[in-house]
């Protein structure tokens, strides 16, 4: 089913989440 | 003084007929309605300062016409006469508008939009004459102050599905949107614009110029880390310097979050949310994302 | 998910259409005209697997073929480097297929440097590629991000995705698979960190009580 597919590949390319500088000294 | 109030009334009227708006409220401004002598019932107290005060306002003389709006205001809350009432929250908006209390204007503008009744006393409350309110609604708000409240009002107003039939609802969408404006937009909506609505502020702006930079600016920091004010005076339209001006005074008024570093014409957006926090927001619309992919994987059988 | 849930019924649309018996080949190259001018589809798999779409071959309209191939997987480069065997298009095709770029851009990297983007895309300066990225970008719902000017980037946080050509699906099995392994650790790790923090708790309480029963030894014998 190509639009689910499409949402799949969409969705992967959310991640990771957060990568920001800030956010790693944030996180740890 | 009974003779004296009968030929002022005259005379009004016919300085009305004249559409002498202002001479024919001075006139009537001069029947003494605190006389000891006479006692004039508070309705008639009431419908002389509204008749002044709708009189002062086809002048657009919003002064004038809150000193009588002001003195109707001890007399409205016993009022029982409906008609009366509502000329009196009309021209209530209408002065705030004037005077360019643009939020609480749109506040009494949707609140009378809002009148269920088609009929109150001998008068018709029309659908136009609603449309009108909830079209001035929507236009003061657009052209409040930018910030929290102002947000929370468009929100209420688009969601107002009557607002879609408006002629202004393209803009109102946007506004609310918080998307950019561009210049065709802004000068369309200028034309349904009043006098004073487009009227030169102290700081040579006009109302509506500064309307549209804030609300553009507020929409820039949703779409920008950062942007250099030469960038940003291209993107609204203005010289950079008066977009670091407003820019300046909305973080000042804290009605936008960011910081200015003017060794480098740079504008830094902050956004509100700490990181930790929008790394929680990621997660859950990836989550939600995740959700609606097997949401459609079960409405498709997969 | 909103664009797709927008476009689908376009897709539906358009993969009837091609699919009707009385298609012709002229027919079927003004449909895939309009399908890749239509300013709210972004997915053109659909309609490239249609059978009927087989008709273009050898006629003067098997370019429209390639076209619907370009708009499915391609980007506004692969337009340049092919411009000699296919048809001109329309600004509409145009806006469309650098909009097409963008989301493949997006599909390896979540920060797209500007130059890149001004490279991809033919644009000449950062307020025509900024202007671009707002208006067709994120107004139009396919991408959602910030705009870096100091860092001369755009980051991506969100971005329609674009059909997939057969070779991508192992990429995306095993990003999946990395993910569920990753997601199934760190669900294990967190118990785990549970299960340390009862027991501490527990060892702590314990402690605490130890502690207590001395105190009140030692209040009795004074």
């Amino acid at each position: 089913d190509n639009s689910i597919l499409r949402q799949v590949s969409s969705l992967l390319r959310r991640l990771p989440a957060m990568e920001s500088e800030k956010f790693q000294d944030d996180f740890l | 003084e009974e003779q004296v109030l009968i030929i002022r009334e005259k005379l009004a009227e016919l300085y009305e007929s004249e559409q002498q708006w202002s001479k024919a409220a001075q006139m009537l401004s001069g029947i003494d309605l605190d006389s000891g002598i006479r006692m004039l019932d508070d309705t008639y107290k009431l419908s002389k300062c509204v008749q002044i005060t709708r009189l002062y306002l086809e002048d657009d003389d919003a002064v004038n016409a809150e000193a009588f709006i002001n003195k109707a205001s001890f007399l409205v809350s016993n009022s029982p006469h409906e008609v009366l009432n509502l000329q009196y929250k009309v021209c209530y908006a209408r002065i705030l508008d004037l005077k360019r209390k643009f939020l609480e204007a749109a506040l009494r503008y949707y609140d009378i939009s809002q009148i269920e009744k088609r009929q109150i006393g001998d008068e018709e409350i029309n659908e136009e004459a609603l449309e009108q309110a909830l079209s001035a609604a929507v236009t003061c708000t657009i052209l409040a102050a930018a910030g929290p409240q102002r947000s929370r009002v468009l929100a209420t107003l688009y969601k107002d599905e009557r607002c879609s039939k408006l002629k202004i609802y393209p803009i109102l969408q946007k506004v609310n949107l918080e998307r950019i404006l561009r210049k065709p937009e802004i000068d369309a909506f200028a034309e349904e614009l009043k006098a004073h609505q487009k009227a030169f502020l102290p700081d040579n702006f006009t109302v509506l110029d500064r309307a549209m930079i804030e609300h553009n600016l507020l929409s820039a920091s949703k779409l920008y880390t950062n942007i250099s004010f030469e960038e940003l005076g291209a993107l609204l339209g203005i010289p950079p310097q008066k977009a670091e001006k407003i820019a300046a005074r909305m973080i000042y008024e804290d009605r936008m979050k960011g910081s200015i570093d003017q060794v480098e014409a740079v504008i830094h957006f902050e956004d509100d949310t700490e990181e930790l926090q929008q790394w929680d927001q990621q997660i859950a619309g990836l989550c939600q994302a995740f959700n609606d992919i097997l949401d459609d994987l079960t409405s498709k059988g997969i | 998910m909103d664009i797709e849930r927008k476009q689908s019924e376009l897709i539906d649309h358009f993969v009837k259409q091609a699919a009707g018996e009385d298609a012709s080949a002229s027919n079927l190259a003004a449909l895939i005209l309009e399908a890749t001018a239509h300013p709210s589809l972004f997915a053109f798999s659909e309609i490239l697997s249609v059978p009927n779409l087989a008709k273009l071959k050898g006629t003067q309209y098997s370019s429209s073929l390639d076209v619907l191939r370009l708009f499915s997987y391609g980007t506004w480069s692969d337009y340049k480097r092919n411009v000699g065997c296919l048809p001109t298009l329309l600004p509409d095709q145009i806006r469309k297929l650098k909009q097409l770029t963008v989301l493949t851009l997006a599909e390896t990297e979540k920060v797209l440097p500007y130059d890149q983007l001004m490279e991809e895309l033919d644009v000449s300066n950062v307020r025509e590629l900024e202007d671009f990225l707002i208006n067709e970008c994120m107004y139009a719902g396919i991408a959602r991000g910030k705009l870096d000017q100091l860092r001369r980037c755009f980051e991506v946080q969100f971005a329609a995705g674009r059909d997939l050509r057969p070779e991508q699906l192992d990429n995306m099995i095993h990003t999946l698979s990395s993910w569920l392994g990753t997601s199934d650790s760190l669900l294990h790790l967190i118990q785990e960190k549970i299960k340390w923090a009862d027991t501490m708790s527990e060892a702590n309480k314990i402690h605490k009580k130890e502690i207590m029963d001395k105190v009140e030894e030692v209040k009795k014998s004074l």
